[in-house]
């Protein structure tokens, strides 16, 4: 169950441009770019290809971004996939399958050109088509436990190796793995990962393009929901996710914006002792697991300071919460700690009801990238440039067009998410206080009873009363 | 509920879990839209596959012989602004309105309710021994002035949050209503006033209740149905 495109690495909007083509590049043809991987991956020739989504048309080439006299560059009509072997700086299994342009011995030693034989005379190893002993790049077409080697041009030392890591010692992962973007894309079982941008074997929810920071590339492991180390959705459909075997950091991280009294942007660095929810329920402890069973082990989470029962914010939410003694209520929010006010000061706030917001803020309050205004997909908008062309509706930017009380918001790059509201607090209100008063008045005095009119609502039959069963 | 008696409330849902345990009470406020409470869910990307409401009959637990009752799935979760803790449920098919289900009107948009008012609470919730816990229950409770109640909670009270009176006979919300409706009647008609919160006791004698004032989102929540 292992698509094709598991053997490339994707870059967006991205094309190659050799000068000049010699091979030249064959002519595009018809396909989804599964069945482009599967041409490339037949021919001996094709590194790349560029594959145009719209027109479904791929164009197999014989070079990648490493090959001389090749550059990369902008086009939005394009998606360039590369095979991930000719990309890596680093080796999977013993490196035979290493294509990267390595040339130096891990003593520094330069290689000696396969096709050479002097200092080093060999007959053994020329290059062919297939073994790709190319230049003086480090190879290993026998096999070496070691990993990839070449001949030297020390004429004292023939052959060393040259000391490439293996890609789960190549980049470490700091806390639970969170910013991890390394290579890895096999889980700890050895179970090659499913790409994220990839629907099959697993349906899932995490698309690469609703959550474009989340770093979801091709199938490499990835943490985006705050589990305890990286993982992905596996190829075998018996089996749908499973962590990966990185390597951690030896140094962690400090944390950033901590703050005591208050809290920062979503709070994340929230190191105070509040542990009770908005409604005065007391917070769970997180080393407990009654009433509510969870995942937010404080062992397994070092960076995220889960001591005692104070409100943390462990996942990225939107601020920080805790689990609640209450068995009916897991989860709430600790909303009444107070925003740090010298980031209510920051320009990315609004005043009245954000209708005059011009802003860069393009993310909804959870993060989810917003739609650009001018878009039909994933949402069909009923409010766009055209309708409000008053309403400065650029780009993907948090807006106001429709003057919703509750501020700026957004059409979300989510299809399950048709609109949300934007992460932009209202600036300091009336009187400099926080806690609900801004600018505007919330409420209006009480309308005498027979102003108001209701349609076909609030009506029931006063005579059906409790009988008993 | 504590203090209430069995009633009938046709807009008062039950949500249940995926083994079908009610958990929290809501509101029809559209054929295929309730109002519930932030609380009562994970998150606001919460895989909601097999949680359904129930409409339709005042039993908590109705036998399969029941005819009016009518079990829905949920089919998805909007939340609303950050201080509404409120949150919209679109149902994967309109609810059949009949005797026994009905929409409740929302309120003007920052309407206040005056004081004085009597409005009621409903649902499935605990009882702690003061009513039947097995069907709905239903209890009023007057609403609070705005000011008195910000004075009797030491400054404490929100523009988004409506208080209603403590009763010295024990009266009030308690765990499994919450999400459920605080309904006021207003020109003959009984408005979505407030939203049932969780709070750390139940039915206070001390105290007014909190609930959450739907006027101040009623355009989101007409936003989210059209959007």
């Amino acid at each position: 169950h292992r698509s094709p495109l598991n053997d490339f690495q994707r870059l967006r909007a991205t094309e190659l441009l050799a000068v000049p083509t010699d091979p030249p590049a064959p002519a595009p043809e018809q396909g989804s770019a599964e069945q482009c991987a599967q041409r490339c991956a037949a021919s001996m020739q094709c590194r790349a290809f560029h594959h145009d989504r719209q027109s479904q048309l791929c164009q197999l080439l014989p070079w990648t971004q490493h090959s001389p006299n090749v550059h990369v560059q902008k086009n939005i009509h394009y998606d360039l996939y590369q095979k991930k072997d000719y990309l890596r700086d680093c080796i999977v299994a013993d490196g035979t399958s290493y294509r990267g342009t390595r040339a130096t011995t891990e003593k520094g030693l330069r290689c000696q050109h396969w096709r050479a034989t002097t200092p080093h005379d060999h007959s053994r190893f020329l290059p062919s088509l297939r073994n790709g002993l190319e230049e003086n790049y480090c190879r290993n077409p026998d096999r070496d436990k070691r990993g990839p080697w070449c001949y030297t041009v020390d004429p004292n030392v023939r052959h060393q190796s040259c000391g490439i890591k293996k890609c789960e010692d190549a980049v470490c992962m700091s806390c639970n793995g969170e910013e991890y973007r390394g290579a890895v894309d096999h889980t700890e079982s050895g179970t090659e990962c499913q790409r994220w941008d990839l629907q099959h074997p697993h349906k899932h929810p995490y698309h690469p393009n609703k959550y474009p920071d989340k770093g979801l590339d091709d199938n490499y492991c990835r943490n985006p929901d705050s589990s305890e180390r990286p993982w992905c959705y596996t190829t075998d459909p018996g089996r749908e996710r499973e962590y990966c075997r990185i390597r951690l950091c030896k140094k962690r991280p400090r944390p950033l914006n901590v703050t005591t009294g208050c809290f920062r942007g979503r709070g994340e660095g929230y190191r105070g002792r509040v542990n009770v929810t908005v409604s005065g329920i007391h917070c769970q402890r997180w080393d407990a697991q009654t009433p509510h069973q969870h995942h937010f082990l404080p062992e397994k989470y070092p960076c995220k300071d889960l001591q005692e029962n104070y409100c943390r914010n462990p996942d990225g939410s939107e601020a920080p919460w805790c689990f609640t003694t209450r068995p009916s209520v897991r989860v709430a929010f600790c909303f009444h700690i107070r925003r740090c006010p010298d980031e209510l000061g920051a320009e990315e706030c609004y005043h009245g009801h954000g209708e005059h917001y011009r802003g860069h803020v393009s993310k909804t309050r959870k993060g989810i990238t917003c739609q650009p205004w001018a878009a039909q997909a994933p949402h069909v908008p009923q409010i766009s440039p055209v309708t409000h062309p008053e309403a400065h509706l650029e780009e993907n930017y948090c807006r106001n067009p429709d003057n919703d009380s509750h501020g700026p918001w957004c059409y979300t790059m989510d299809p399950r998410t048709p609109f949300d509201y934007c992460a932009i607090k209202p600036c300091l209100g009336v009187g400099g206080c926080r806690g609900g008063a801004s600018d505007v008045p919330q409420l209006t005095p009480a309308l005498p009873a027979d102003v108001v009119t209701f349609q076909q609502c609030g009506q029931r039959d006063e005579r059906l009363q409790w009988k008993g069963r | 509920i504590i203090g209430g008696q069995p009633g009938n409330s046709p807009w008062t849902v039950s949500i249940r879990n995926r083994a079908g345990v009610h958990f929290c009470g809501g509101s029809l406020v559209k054929e295929q839209w309730v109002i519930s409470m932030r609380q009562c869910f994970s998150s606001c990307d919460a895989d909601l596959v097999g949680y359904k409401v129930q409409l339709g009959t005042l039993f908590k637990d109705p036998g399969p012989g029941d005819p009016d009752q009518q079990t829905i799935p949920i089919e998805r979760i909007a939340c609303g602004p950050a201080e509404s803790q409120l949150v919209m449920l679109k149902l994967v098919r309109p609810a059949a309105l009949n005797r026994r289900v009905a929409l409740i009107c929302l309120p003007p948009e920052r309407y206040v309710v005056p004081a004085g008012t009597v409005c009621e609470i409903a649902g499935w919730g605990e009882t702690r021994g003061t009513g039947d816990s097995t069907v709905l229950n239903v209890a009023r409770l007057p609403v609070l002035a705005h000011g008195e109640c910000h004075a009797a909670l030491r400054g404490r009270l929100k523009e988004s949050e409506l208080c209603t009176a403590p009763l010295r006979a024990g009266v009030g919300a308690c765990e499994g209503d919450y999400g459920g409706p605080l309904a006021c009647l207003t020109a003959d008609c009984w408005v979505l006033e407030g939203v049932i919160t969780p709070s750390r006791v139940c039915a206070r004698t001390d105290q007014p209740a909190l609930f959450i004032r739907v006027s101040l989102y009623v355009d989101w929540i007409h936003k989210v149905m059209k959007m």
